[in-house]
């Protein structure tokens, strides 16, 4: 098989955390849910928008390092939208 | 600030709490120390008052719980998720749940458990998250000095809109 790359690889990773953070935080929905996918569910880049509008960080729907860095920081499990 | 949607509060303004267990991390006077401050905080900006019981039934239940704890929101080890608390209502309403799988500290070698506590218990009696950096209900953990800490003014409004000033 190919050898990934490792950027490839790292750029996986934090794709899977950053989904796995806005499923929790802002209802993303996601495979598991097929259902919802075609009723109401946003793309991840809507729901990156989101969370950086929240945080005050600048608006790209991009999974930038200072978006990233947020959502690293150890924080309480209340979603931030419609709880 | 924020509420939870159709603003849930407690309809009564004398709420008891109690500690179900301790964090083995804290002297367990240090923990009593850190909860109490942090209901002082919410109950000298509202008529509130916080009574502590040590047996039977509470409004708010706090316990110190790691990974699966029985509600749908299961820890996650150390860091990313360091507590949780369910807005007002019966049985699960009110109560806190603080991660095990986190250092608590009274100071801020690790994670404040005052200043976490103080965050929970706003969602305790309503509070949802707030986007102003600095507020106490911001998501994210703000290491902050906690000594003469004093409610930032986007949280007093914020439990003033749900249960008004405290009594002159």
């Amino acid at each position: 098989f190919p050898v990934v790359p490792e950027t490839e690889k790292k750029n996986e990773e934090d794709m899977q955390f950053a989904e796995k953070y806005l499923e929790k935080y802002y209802k993303l929905k996601t495979e598991a849910e097929p259902i919802f996918k075609m009723k109401n569910s946003k793309p991840i880049t809507d729901k990156i928008r989101e969370m950086q509008e929240f945080f005050g960080l600048k608006v790209t729907g991009e999974l930038d390092s200072n978006t990233l860095k947020v959502m690293k920081q150890p924080r309480c499990g209340i979603p931030d939208v419609g709880q | 600030f924020s509420t939870f949607p159709r603003s849930p509060r407690w309809t009564k303004t004398d709420l008891k709490y109690r500690i179900l267990n301790y964090t083995p991390d804290m002297e367990p006077a240090d923990v009593d120390e850190a909860i109490e401050k942090a209901w002082n905080l919410w109950s000298s900006v509202t008529p509130l008052k916080f009574t502590r019981v040590y047996e039977g039934n509470a409004d708010i239940m706090i316990s110190f719980v790691a990974g699966f704890h029985g509600d749908f929101f299961s820890f996650d080890g150390p860091g990313g998720t360091l507590a949780h608390a369910f807005p007002p209502g019966e049985g699960f309403g009110g109560d806190a749940h603080f991660d095990e799988d986190e250092y608590w500290t009274k100071d801020l070698k690790g994670f404040n458990l005052f200043l976490v506590a103080a965050h929970e218990f706003g969602h305790s009696l309503g509070l949802g998250h707030s986007n102003v950096l600095g507020s106490l209900m911001y998501p994210a953990y703000l290491q902050t000095e906690t000594r003469n800490y004093r409610l930032p003014q986007d949280d007093v409004d914020g439990i003033q809109t749900l249960y008004g000033k405290e009594e002159a």
